[in-house]
């Protein structure tokens, strides 16, 4: 589900990586990078969350929602890994872990 | 002259203080004359903002804002067990409390829009940071964050990948591309020792970073030192000092008022709201101006704890205050007759490989990297503004490094303090610390990185693996410095402070926000909810149509005669409940020959309900249109009945 403005940021409770995708310039690079994302989610088994912000090329890929045992959650991180670290379209890519923020 | 009939006020000290005159931003003058940040928008990077609040609600912005926890546009905090989530509706408050309400208090800029970006509560990713540094950036001018990692003095960390492309995608493109104004604050690690130089967040180049006093002018026991602070403004101290008096959330525990908002986190928005006065009276200044304009004009007072060092180009800076203390009088009249500082200039010296042992003793290790001046030649950089260091140094107790840098002029910044909490084995892999102390100053020279062992075990000494030196600043020399101090100080008495006197603005740039516009889950769940609840009504009907019908017992005669119609009760015909069921055809075989039943012509009399007995012109004449079969030639009426069929 998309939601306004980018990726579906809400509260991320499966795995999911942010990546940065080679693409055209110009007219129409909108486009291409968004089938390119929906490509790579595809290859990975994840789901295209959307571009991230603002950030032209940078794309959030989730885990489809559902409970998996620990084993399978490393298989998955290691094959997504995998896939990511290989396909030419992806200029960079990291996993999103939580960040420990505090008010001050 | 100033006078509310916010309750409040008169507690607000930062604000005016009666008691200890002078000891406030200095503001009435500047609402004296309307500047009130009429036209800018801050947003809040928080807990959620209670809109809803009547301090808040008349100023608030829903464009500007979003909920990123639950991905919905709505912001409003969300009670928990701990009655925290009132973060982001203090910070709201003391930036744009609406004044003369009779409620709570006033904000520094009264006239401004406030947005809320709901973010703190629940997970936060790299790219939510990304998503919120960049939400609404066209609407958005100022992001107030009065958050960070962990101030335990021991946490080394700051924005990631996404963030820290955020942070720089909106200085380039934010605010029609005049940049965005990121405030953070600096740190609450004061008790543990910490160092705001630890924090990405306070590191950037791209950040205003913000410290506290408290109303006696010194350093809390929460404040933080670091060379990348900019500026101070008010918080609360000790317990014997007044805390800042703000709008609060009325939700759980909350009155909708507090006089008890203290920490960094009231330092920040204080400075939001008056770098909101300052783009109310220059709407142009890019992110690069403000910091310059709090450089030039933030005051150093006495504190003899402070340490204040006059650098070469005349600025004093202190690791406790930055270069002083906000002033809102001085910030406005400096915005008001400011012309934009030229390009940002950067120069970046290779990787310097090291691998050098820091000595265990007293002796520190010290390397030098001499700046040429054909170094500058290509990027014009002649003076600075921030001076970083990115070092990676292995070590077996992380806090027991000391980390200097020297600029060309000799003026130290210590960028890596002591830590007396932090025994993190892994040393420094790549961090970037930074300083602000060189403002100004020539960017030609050697610099030199001192680090020194100053842990008292005898472990395994430490090594510099690698360092590399960054220099920002611009082509301005020493001269158009000093000519720039000069002017703002002629402009302090405020006679350019009237609207008789306005500068040239360039006009922004159009850029479109890539929000387009996309279902959100809530929405898209409201969508499939009446799509069900409109597919099994259908069925339903459908059914109850259908059904009706086969209980009726339908079985025309046509073949002889008229056909006849199953009697209608009497009672259904009064209660006009019948159904009305009809062939909308005859027999007749389109063809014309074929199954034609005897007697007067078949026709399809259409035995409308009873509302033709209601006689009126339009119902006859529909009577005739009803028994057109007789009116219309033969060979048309096949083909309409055909068609009817």
């Amino acid at each position: 589900l998309v939601g306004a403005g980018g990726p579906r940021a809400q509260g991320p409770r499966g795995l999911s990586w942010a990546v940065r995708l080679d693409g055209p310039e110009g007219e129409g690079a909108e486009e291409s990078l968004e089938r390119r994302a929906d490509a790579l989610a595809q290859a990975t088994g994840l789901m295209n969350a959307g571009r991230i912000g603002e950030l032209q090329g940078h794309y959030l890929l989730v885990q489809p929602a559902g409970h998996r045992q620990a084993r399978q959650v490393k298989a998955i991180r290691q094959q997504v890994e995998a896939v990511l670290a290989r396909h030419e379209a992806v200029r960079w890519h990291s996993e999103q872990r939580l960040l420990k923020r505090t008010k001050r | 002259g100033v006078h509310f009939n916010d309750p409040k006020y008169p507690q607000q000290w930062h604000l005016n203080n009666r008691r200890s005159p002078g000891r406030d931003i200095n503001v009435t003058g500047v609402w004296e004359r309307n500047v009130t940040g009429r036209g800018v928008t801050v947003v809040v990077v928080d807990d959620g903002v209670e809109h809803t609040i009547q301090d808040i609600a008349p100023n608030y912005s829903p464009e500007g804002s979003y909920d990123l926890n639950s991905n919905d546009p709505d912001p409003m905090p969300h009670p928990d067990l701990e009655n925290g989530n009132h973060h982001g509706t203090r910070c709201a408050g003391e930036i744009a409390a609406v004044p003369n309400n009779s409620f709570c208090a006033v904000g520094v800029a009264f006239g401004s829009r406030i947005a809320g970006i709901r973010v703190l509560d629940g997970p936060l990713t790299d790219s939510m940071e990304a998503v919120a540094f960049n939400k609404h950036y066209q609407i958005n001018d100022i992001y107030s964050c009065s958050w960070g990692p962990d101030d335990d003095g021991k946490t080394v960390d700051g924005p990631h990948q996404l963030g820290k492309a955020a942070l720089q995608h909106g200085v380039i493109a934010g605010r029609q591309g005049f940049g965005s104004i990121f405030v953070v604050a600096s740190g609450n690690g004061g008790q543990h020792n910490d160092n705001c130089n630890y924090d990405g967040y306070a590191n950037s180049i791209y950040t205003v970073t913000i410290g506290a006093v408290d109303e006696e002018g010194r350093m809390p026991f929460y404040a933080e030192e670091c060379a990348s602070m900019l500026a101070v403004t008010f918080s609360g101290g000790d317990k014997m000092l007044r805390s800042i008096v703000t709008t609060d959330w009325d939700l759980q525990k909350g009155t909708g008022c507090t006089e008890g908002h203290t920490g960094t986190s009231a330092a920040a928005p204080l400075a939001a709201g008056m770098i909101a006065l300052m783009l109310q009276v220059r709407p142009c200044l890019t992110w690069r101006d403000v910091q310059h304009i709090i450089v030039f004009t933030a005051t150093r007072y006495e504190d003899r704890h402070a340490d204040w060092i006059t650098n070469e180009a005349g600025f004093s800076h202190s690791h406790q205050h930055g270069f002083g203390l906000l002033n809102a009088w001085r910030l406005v009249n400096a915005a008001k007759i400011w012309t934009s500082v030229p390009y940002l200039a950067s120069y970046v010296s290779p990787v310097l490989k090291e691998n050098k042992a820091i000595p265990l003793s007293a002796r520190p290790l010290e390397v030098l990297w001499n700046v040429s001046r054909m170094d500058l030649d290509m990027s014009g950089l002649k003076t600075l503004e921030h001076v970083a260091v990115t070092v990676s140094i292995t070590h077996p107790r992380r806090g027991s490094l000391e980390v200097k840098l020297f600029c060309p002029s000799g003026m130290m910044s210590l960028i890596g303090a002591p830590r007396s909490l932090d025994s993190d084995p892994n040393g420094f892999n790549d961090w970037t610390f930074s300083t602000v102390r060189c403002w100004g100053e020539r960017a030609k020279g050697t610099y030199r990185l001192v680090i020194r062992d100053v842990g008292d075990e005898t472990s395994q000494a430490g090594v510099l693996r690698q360092w590399q030196l960054t220099l920002y600043g611009s082509v301005w020399s020493p001269v158009d410095i000093r000519d720039r101090q000069r002017l703002l100080e002629s402009a302090m008495s405020g006679k350019y402070l009237h609207d008789g006197f306005t500068l040239p603005c360039p006009p922004g740039l159009n850029i479109p926000e890539e929000d387009g516009y996309t279902i959100t889950p809530n929405t898209l769940k409201t969508l499939v909810l009446i799509g069900c609840f409109t597919v099994f009504w259908t069925i339903y009907y459908t059914l109850e149509v259908y059904l009706s019908q086969r209980n009726v017992a339908f079985r025309p005669i046509c073949r002889s005669g008229p056909c006849h119609w199953p009697q209608r009760s009497q009672k259904a015909k009064e209660e006009g409940t019948e159904l009305e069921s009809m062939p909308l055809c005859s027999s007749q075989d389109p063809g014309g020959v074929g199954l034609e039943s005897e007697g007067s012509p078949t026709t399809s009399r259409l035995h409308a309900p009873d509302l033709l007995d209601q006689g009126d012109w339009s119902l006859s004449q529909s009577r005739g249109a009803l028994d057109v079969p007789q009116l219309l030639p033969p060979d048309l009426l096949q083909g309409k009945e055909a068609q009817m069929c």
